[in-house]
């Protein structure tokens, strides 16, 4: 463990964290897109299937679990308790054009061809691209609200991290990833028109909105 | 080394 992938677990954490808070406190999901939280649930499902047979520690174990939950958690208020709230019309990202050539990707480039390996093959691929229904609908609708801004960024800072993670692991212990590498490379570079956006305006105290 | 046989992260 270093610093930076213990920040970037902290920050995605607490990206996780903000986004629950928000829909449970002010009892709305507006501006999320509900199909980027479909996307992380498959995600942390896919990737955490050796939760029960891999145990690596114990902090492993307890984020995985809490990140499994927090998702489905997530998924279960925009979907069905706040559904009322949900902004479906702005939230049209088609998923299947990330789902299927990702899944295909999994299967043509893995480090393992096994069901397990190919699963988080899939899960890595799929993350990094999970945030797009997000992005774009901030797109379509002009604008995001301000703990939505903080989510963002907590979200894309923590793959940034994560990269400066690879880098010193690289270097101390000759641990090399590269398809979380490219992967993660992919995710952070999504970010940077939000990054951008984000340091400019709402540390300003202005609201995000983007060029409609 | 392409990677770690063990995927030890989240």
């Amino acid at each position: 463990m270093n610093i930076f992938r213990f920040l970037g677990d902290i920050s995605h954490l607490s990206a996780i964290i903000i986004l629950l808070l928000k829909i449970w406190k002010s009892r709305s999901c507006a501006g999320i897109s509900g199909k980027s939280q479909l996307l992380f649930a498959i995600v942390f499902t896919t990737r955490y299937l050796d939760l029960f047979t891999n145990f690596i520690s114990f902090y492993n174990t307890s984020m995985k679990v809490v990140y499994v939950a927090s998702s489905y958690a997530t998924v279960w208020m925009i979907y069905s308790k706040f559904k009322a709230t949900y902004d479906g019309n702005h939230d049209t990202f088609r998923v299947e054009f990330l789902i299927v050539p990702t899944a295909i990707l999994s299967f043509l480039v893995n480090h393992d061809f096994t069901p397990l390996e190919i699963l988080w093959t899939f899960s890595i691929y799929l993350e990094s691209v999970a945030i797009l229904p997000q992005l774009f609908m901030v797109s379509k609708t002009g604008e995001a609200e301000t703990i939505t801004s903080h989510y963002l960024f907590a979200l894309g800072i923590y793959r940034t991290l994560y990269l400066f993670n690879w880098i010193w692991r690289y270097q101390f212990e000759e641990f090399f990833d590269l398809i979380a590498i490219v992967a993660g490379l992919v995710q952070t570079v999504l970010y940077c028109d939000f990054f951008y956006l984000y340091i400019t305006k709402v540390l300003k105290g202005k609201k995000l909105s983007l060029p409609a | 080394v392409l990677h770690s046989a063990s995927h030890d992260e989240l």
